[in-house]
């Protein structure tokens, strides 16, 4: 574990509990996109379905984590398709999640390390992870604008896989450790957020709103 | 060296 990876688990774990908080508080959830929060519960439970296979105790962290990540992302789409649906922006939220999940599964079928189920179920959560915040971009670019909170979850949420650009190096300078397919995904992922980042740093940390030009 | 070991990161 290096200071970056720790700031990136962080910033994830930050994210999520942002976006939770501001769904409750506001008992709202116009300006989140239902399809990004169900393709990052895809992304988790794909991911560590060796939690299910082989249910070890929750001897360290990691497990503990991913767990979190799972109950906290399923939570969030039970806040948004069921306990607020009424203030689910449907019409908004109009990107085809199909578009994502069909080319993420044919490539992990296509590009991985080993062409084994849980393998291809792992790569297909880190495509999947890669493009899974695009419906959400695509809402803001919809709607025209984003509630402050919601552009600090995105804030977070494009940090974590930056941070992890971060830990990657690390790893790959001090244990010369590469896992290729989750690092190219990771910049892929982070590439995406860079508009979204440069509008946050122009705008929302001087204390205004992020309002695209409709 | 790629260390292929199963992926241990979050």
């Amino acid at each position: 574990m290096n200071i970056f990876r720790l700031f990136g688990d962080l910033s994830h774990l930050a994210a999520i509990a942002i976006l939770l908080l501001k769904i409750w508080k506001t008992r709202s959830c116009a300006g989140v996109s239902g399809k990004t929060q169900l393709l990052f519960a895809v992304c988790f439970i794909t991911r560590y379905i060796d939690l299910f296979l082989h249910f070890v105790s929750l001897y360290n962290t990691e497990k503990v984590m991913k767990l979190i990540y799972i109950s906290a992302s399923v939570f969030t789409c039970y806040l948004i398709f069921f306990k607020f649906k009424a203030t689910y922006d449907g019409n908004h939220d109009s990107m085809r999640a199909e578009f994502l999940i069909v080319p993420a599964a044919g490539l992990a079928c296509l590009i991985n390390t080993k062409f084994d189920a849980i393998e291809i179920l792992w790569t297909f959560s880190i495509y999947l992870e890669a493009v899974a915040i695009l419906p959400q971009l695509f809402l803001i670019s919809k709607t025209g604008e984003a509630e402050t909170i919601t552009s600090h979850y995105l804030f977070a949420q494009g940090s974590y896989r930056a941070l992890y650009i971060l830990n990657w190096i690390y790893r790959y300078h001090y244990e010369s450790h590469v896992d290729t397919i989750a690092i190219v995904a990771g910049v892929v992922q982070t590439i995406l957020y860079c508009d979204f980042f440069y509008l946050y740093i122009t705008k929302v940390v001087k204390g205004q709103k992020i309002v695209l030009p409709a | 060296c790629e260390m292929h070991e199963s992926h241990d990161e979050l």
